[in-house]
């Protein structure tokens, strides 16, 4: 799973 | 999407809302004594501008691309009104946070603790840490002035309770899909940390109807 795909929060 | 962290993003739009409010209905950024700083809606829209660079490439979910929209154009009409339409009530004899150390420690934190050393991980990383500290100039401000009109400190409640909540959305996504984000972790307890001080006076003071006073 990359970095950028984790950021699933605001 | 859990209930902490949706009312959670709700609390960060009605900050938002009622600083909107204030300024609309004063026409001013400065009452007198309820003045917002500048240079923390200033690292706000920095924040949103560079955390939100995966906008057009990262799709997650309508509610996500909204609120996203939202924070960004918000931040930047805030520093718009201030700067321009209402620059003649903005004091910045009173915003004196030295807000270029902030900048610059988050910048050099962010190229050295980050999950990936690329541009558009160090910028989110960057917006991380400086979400964590931007409350900060309006915070001296406040303390500077020694007190706060109400719906400003409304604001910071709203802001403050925004942050809480996600410290309790972080645990229970720990519980619930092992969800581990530490660079989040500790900015977002540090952000929340920020904000003891204030809340201790809201809750003793202006609920019970006094006047937010510094002692």
């Amino acid at each position: 799973e990359s970095a950028e795909a984790k950021h699933d929060e605001l | 999407m859990n209930l902490f962290r949706l009312v959670a993003d709700l609390m960060h739009l009605v900050s938002i809302f009622i600083l909107l409010l204030k300024m609309q209905k004063t026409r001013s950024v400065a009452g007198r004594c309820s003045r917002i700083s500048f240079k923390t809606q200033a690292l706000y829209a920095t924040v949103f501008l560079t955390r939100y660079t995966d906008l057009f490439a990262n799709f997650q979910s309508l509610y996500n691309t909204t609120m996203k929209v939202f924070f960004i154009a918000s931040s930047l009409y805030i520093v718009f009104l201030m700067k321009f339409k209402f620059k003649a009530t903005n004091d910045p004899r009173l915003d004196t946070f030295k807000a270029q150390y902030v900048v610059g420690g988050a910048a050099a934190l962010a190229l050295i603790v980050n999950y990936a050393f690329t541009v558009q991980e160090v910028l989110w990383t960057f917006s991380i840490y400086l979400e964590a500290v931007a409350i900060l100039p309006q915070l001296f401000m406040l303390t500077k002035t020694g007190e706060a009109e109400v719906i400003t400190t409304h604001y910071l409640f709203a802001l403050g309770t925004y942050r809480g909540l996600y410290l309790v959305n972080w645990i229970y996504r720990y519980w619930t899909e092992y969800y581990v984000d530490w660079i989040v972790w500790i900015a977002g307890a540090v952000q929340t940390g920020l904000y003891c001080d204030f809340f201790y006076i809201y809750f003793t003071k202006v609920l019970k109807g006094a006047k937010f006073e510094l002692p």
